[in-house]
């Protein structure tokens, strides 16, 4: 996250590739189900032995041992409608809820967040040097409406894309976030609302920054859980 | 510091069965500590040629036979994998195949071997022992020929021939960079004896054979699993992590297997896009390939001939998750370039729907991935929720993509890939038809509680955020 400040995200959890090194954020759906970008895969249907989610820790490179730190192996990928940008993995086992590991909801199916919402991003990602790389980063954003967010991007938001305001400072995700969640505090409860995929360029000052509109595809969400 | 299972090759989850002898009568020894206390009792025997290791009794049973023994048969096995001595599986020969026991029987001039049990048609002085191994009429090497494994031929006229059995080092040939390299060299250009990949001594590594199951990390082995310039291993020496090793590399003429190349967007890992793009996600603009500043690297242009590395073009010479580059600012050695679009690797659509196409009764039966559509009347691979009574409004018939459900992102089955459920089809949605837009919904859907939560864990009250 290029120009956030550490932070705490119970639900955004590292994907590990087979040599264990963080490559993509995730978040923290069900217990034994994470909600990341299609982007952060080679293919729907690439050999995961060895892949695994890290939960409970702050830090890109825990130490073995240390307290909280939970790693799962990835049993299955499903990959979202097309378009969709989303993939589902299905964890060995179900994760252990804490202080440390806690879900996220999910919106209901369509909710359009109203613009000037307040919203988070978290992630490991690249900081661009504004950051320390090594803990967990966040930074607030503010929704936008589709309409203004085409004006900068000449149309070509989609609806089942969401947008947050450029800032004057560069704020945003980058490589290493994507996957990671948009989270918006509604009633009372943080809600994920949007997924981070790779836009054109990082945290690009004055530019509004382009997510997966969750809402879009909580029905498909819901019957990859259930099927 | 050299395992005994250095001289053994490994068929994980095999067992072999011998069709005269009960496999089973042969001991089964409970007391050895894993598979190298099992290579170490059968290595110094001559009349053990392989054995079996339990993996969760840690038993091992001494074989005197191979899979190219006689009336044997491999056969898959949970509990067992099968070590047999290379020396008498291997199909080339290592130095002057002084330690060849395969079971080539014709020379290079294509004339059958005299037993060498046998004084006829050409007497000789060798007398078969379990030392030399002059079994049967195989060619072997009992006196270090320079020419490798040979024997007596059965043509009185010809007294003896090579047998033209190739050194491990020439039967198989590098492609680009080797990744692809399958052979059974398991010495490093200086000599030094490979380590096991499966094994973490002397050297510990990330490479677990399980966790790389596509880059064959087999025995001891020379491979390329990381995108090196060329085929390497970890060594027996403590003193030398890994090294090069020695493998001819193919004529030029022979190409190797290339991904499909693109242009504008990156399939699988991207290790085929030779697009022009040629600044990180972050927007960083890249370090040219052929500059060792700010980054030094090993992936010099000329030692990637086959990865195109052009100009500081973002590219993926070692298998890495997605193309990517040395950047030009100190601070950040490499980076992704994300930005970059994947291809779409859905098969052309055959057919359109409106709506969400609950009322689409076409006959397109399989998924956008190409798989085979499911029987809506069939119980396997899944078993289904909706089915031709359960949902007969939808007109569940054959195979045939339907959307019983109302899915909004369209008709679907249920796959006849066991590891995937269901899916969306190969269709896409008619060109006149307008989905209703979210944006400007007739009636705003309020949010009216979230998901279950687990209040005491609300990071807003427990002050953690």
């Amino acid at each position: 996250v290029v120009g956030g400040q550490p932070g705490n995200s119970p639900w955004t959890v590292s994907l590990r590739n087979r040599q264990g090194q963080h490559f993509c954020g995730g978040s923290l759906v069900k217990e034994q189900w994470v909600l990341t970008a299609q982007q952060c895969f080679s293919s729907c249907n690439m050999p995961l032995m060895g892949y695994e989610v890290w939960l409970g820790t702050l830090f890109q490179n825990p130490q073995p041992g240390e307290p909280g730190l939970q790693r799962v192996p990835v049993a299955k990928m499903v990959c979202g409608p097309s378009g969709s940008q989303l993939v589902l993995l299905k964890l060995e086992r179900p994760v252990t809820l804490n202080q440390r590991v806690a879900l996220i909801c999910l919106p209901p199916e369509r909710y359009v967040v109203p613009p000037g919402t307040n919203c988070e991003i978290a992630g490991w990602g690249e900081t661009k040097g504004t950051g320390d790389n090594t803990v967990l980063n966040m930074a607030l954003l503010n929704v936008i409406s589709n309409q203004e967010c085409n004006g900068k991007h000449r149309g070509r938001v989609r609806e089942s894309e969401m947008c947050t305001e450029g800032l004057l400072a560069p704020v945003g995700a980058c490589e290493g976030d994507y996957g990671g969640p948009l989270a918006c505090f509604t009633h009372d409860c943080w809600v994920l609302q949007g997924i981070i995929i790779p836009n054109r360029v990082c945290a690009r000052p004055r530019w509004p920054a382009i997510f997966t509109r969750v809402s879009v595809f909580v029905d498909w969400i819901h019957k990859v859980m259930r099927l | 510091q050299r395992s005994p299972l250095n001289d053994f090759q490994v068929l994980r989850g095999t067992e072999l069965q011998h069709l005269l002898h009960a496999v089973g009568s042969r001991p089964w020894q409970e007391d050895v500590a894993d598979a190298e206390e099992c290579a170490g009792r059968c290595g110094p025997l001559l009349d053990c040629r392989a054995f079996h290791y339990n993996v969760s009794s840690h038993g091992c049973q001494l074989l005197p036979w191979t899979q190219h023994s006689p009336h044997t048969r491999l056969q898959r096995s949970r509990r067992c994998d099968l070590f047999q001595k290379k020396s008498y599986v291997r199909t080339c020969i290592m130095d002057n195949g002084v330690e060849y026991r395969g079971t080539v029987a014709i020379t290079v001039g294509g004339l059958p071997c005299q037993r060498w049990s046998l004084r006829f048609p050409n007497d000789h002085k060798y007398t078969p022992t379990l030392r030399n191994g002059l079994e049967e009429n195989f060619c072997r090497n009992p006196d270090r020929d320079p020419g490798g494994p040979w024997c007596y031929t059965t043509d009185p006229a010809v007294r003896f021939q090579s047998c033209g059995i190739k050194s491990c080092r020439e039967a198989a040939c590098l492609l680009c960079n080797g990744e692809d390299y399958r052979g059974s060299v398991d010495r490093t250009e200086s000599g030094r004896e490979c380590q096991r990949w499966d094994l973490q001594h002397p050297h510990p590594h990330p490479f677990e054979p399980s966790k790389f199951l596509e880059k064959n990390l087999d025995d001891n082995y020379c491979r390329n699993p990381d995108g090196s310039e060329r085929p390497w291993c970890y060594t027996t020496d403590p003193q030398m992590e890994r090294e090069f090793c020695d493998l001819p590399h193919c004529g030029s003429e022979a190409q190797p297997r290339h991904e499909a190349t693109t242009l504008n967007c990156f399939r699988g890992k991207g290790e085929g896009y030779r697009g022009t793009v040629n600044t990180t996600a972050a927007g960083v603009p890249c370090q040219r390939w052929d500059a060792q500043h700010p980054h030094q690297h090993r992936f010099a242009p000329e030692k990637y001939a086959c990865k195109d590395l052009r100009e500081n073009f973002c590219r993926n010479p070692d298998g890495s998750e997605a193309p990517w580059c040395f950047t030009s600012r100190p601070g950040m050695r490499v980076a992704f370039c994300y930005q970059i679009r994947r291809c779409a690797d859905d098969v052309r659509p055959e057919d359109c729907y409106h709506g969400a196409g609950e009322l689409y009764r076409g006959s397109v039966s399989k998924t956008r991935k190409g798989v085979r559509c499911q029987r809506w009347s069939a119980e396997t691979p899944h078993k289904p929720q909706f089915t031709p009574t359960s949902a007969p409004q939808a007109q569940l018939e054959e195979n045939f993509c339907r959307n019983p459900d109302r899915d909004s992102h369209g008709p679907w089955c249920y796959t006849t890939d066991p590891g995937t459920p269901f899916d969306y089809c190969a269709l896409r949605r008619c060109d006149n038809d307008q989905p209703p837009s979210i944006l400007e919904p007739p009636d705003q859907v309020l949010f009216a509680e979230c998901g279950k939560r687990v209040t005491r864990l609300d990071p807003r009250r427990s002050r953690l955020r």
